[in-house]
């Protein structure tokens, strides 16, 4: 099973079209880092990316430098992973 | 494994294993109903399977329902489980239902993507794609909803093979696809298909590829508006809807776009819940509400497919 301790879920509301044209440099920035869940469409949707822990701070200097405001949706995806697998053993148990 | 679907938990996920097992045991409990299709096989030779809910007759009119086309969109299998209980508890009491199971068949595809839900178990809880592999290309996977022959290769699909869109080689490649293409078309009477999908609370119909209107469109966006309403009644679930590359963004080669545009008038693709919360990692206790909602919704949009034969 891969690990994803320290990954986290970065929520970021883009303002307008040059905002998400940033975020979509971002996947060309770092190939096969970051994950979006949901991707870069329109400015009233939001944008979820899961970001490796190893990344963390590159995408946020990045976020911030570029004025893209963001919030932590999801703290370290692995506690909820976690959290899911004890909930199947529990059901099956 | 369980012997019986009676101590199956519908509130919980499941491995692939568990599933085709419940399968097995839920068509042999309702063999009046419901019978199980082997479609085809997955890149790593697993079996595809599709659920049958027929009352009679034959080539009946139909509707196609399909769940986990993305693996890690892991409560479209658990509401699609829930949908197919409800489907065989229903009949016979809800008389919206069994009055359209005795003029359909209703088709459900609960793993689209064998190869990579069992994958998101095994190894990578986040893995989207299939499973497929060819000499020469360094990363793993097609997106399944890309690789339609429809606006293949188009805005919003990737050619990059290590992309999470990566369209794949070339239109139907992918063995997953290919089979629903021959039994949708080798049926020829599917009447409405619905792919669910999570997350982000939405419902939307085609086109996915282009901005232009699709013919009957106004009465898309009616039903759509019908179902989210209906669905909004049940725990205040707000959807938005729309059509895809008006509501989501453009995307190329997807299952809906080739459905409308081999006949299928009636077709819609969910975004199931979160909102913003959990993400893919929906905890299991949102199952059952998740796929009740769903299910009021998936109603409207059999009715008026069964009011308006075409």
């Amino acid at each position: 099973q891969m690990n994803f301790t320290g990954d986290q879920v970065l929520r970021v509301l883009a303002k307008d079209e040059k905002q998400l044209s940033l975020l979509r440099d971002l996947e060309a920035l770092k190939p096969q880092k970051v994950d979006f869940w949901r991707g870069p469409a329109r400015p009233s949707l939001p944008v979820d990316m899961r970001v490796p822990f190893s990344e963390l701070n590159d995408v946020k200097a990045y976020l911030k430098s570029h004025g893209l405001a963001y919030s932590v949706m999801i703290k370290d995806v692995q506690v909820l992973l976690d959290e899911e697998r004890e909930t199947m053993a529990k059901s099956r148990r | 494994l369980e012997r019986s679907t009676a101590s199956f938990s519908y509130s919980s996920y499941h491995t692939l294993e568990e599933i085709y097992s419940w399968i097995d045991n839920f068509v042999t409990e309702h063999s009046d109903i419901v019978s199980k299709i082997d479609i085809g096989k997955s890149f790593e030779n697993r079996s595809i399977l599709v659920l049958k809910f027929s009352t009679g007759g034959s080539q009946r009119p139909a509707i196609w329902i399909d769940t986990g086309i993305h693996s890690r969109e892991w409560i479209t299998h658990a509401t699609g489980i829930w949908t197919a209980m409800k489907i065989v508890s229903a009949y016979g009491k809800d008389h919206v239902l069994t009055d359209i199971l005795k003029a359909m068949d209703i088709f459900i595809e609960l793993v689209t993507n064998p190869d990579g839900f069992a994958f998101t178990h095994s190894m990578n809880r986040l893995w989207r794609k299939n499973k497929s592999s060819r000499p020469g290309i360094f990363c793993i996977g097609v997106d399944l909803n890309r690789n339609w022959k429809i606006g293949f290769g188009g805005n919003g699909s990737n050619k990059n093979p290590c992309s999470e869109t990566y369209r794949g080689p070339s239109p139907q490649s992918e063995p997953e696809v290919a089979a629903i293409v021959d039994f949708i078309t080798g049926h020829g009477n599917i009447k409405a298909l619905i792919s669910i999908h999570s997350y982000s609370q939405m419902l939307m119909y085609p086109y996915g590829h282009s901005l232009a209107p699709v013919s009957n469109q106004e009465e898309l966006y009616n039903l759509a508006k019908d179902a989210v309403d209906a669905l909004y009644k049940v725990h205040g679930m707000e959807y938005i809807f729309g059509s895809i590359s008006n509501t989501l963004y453009v995307a190329s080669g997807i299952t809906v776009d080739w459905a409308y545009d081999n006949g299928i008038k009636y077709a819609f693709s969910f975004e199931l819940r979160d909102t913003g919360r959990y993400g893919f990692l929906l905890p299991a206790s949102q199952i059952i509400p998740t796929a009740q909602e769903m299910w009021i919704a998936i109603q409207v949009i059999m009715t008026h497919t069964l009011n308006h034969p075409y």
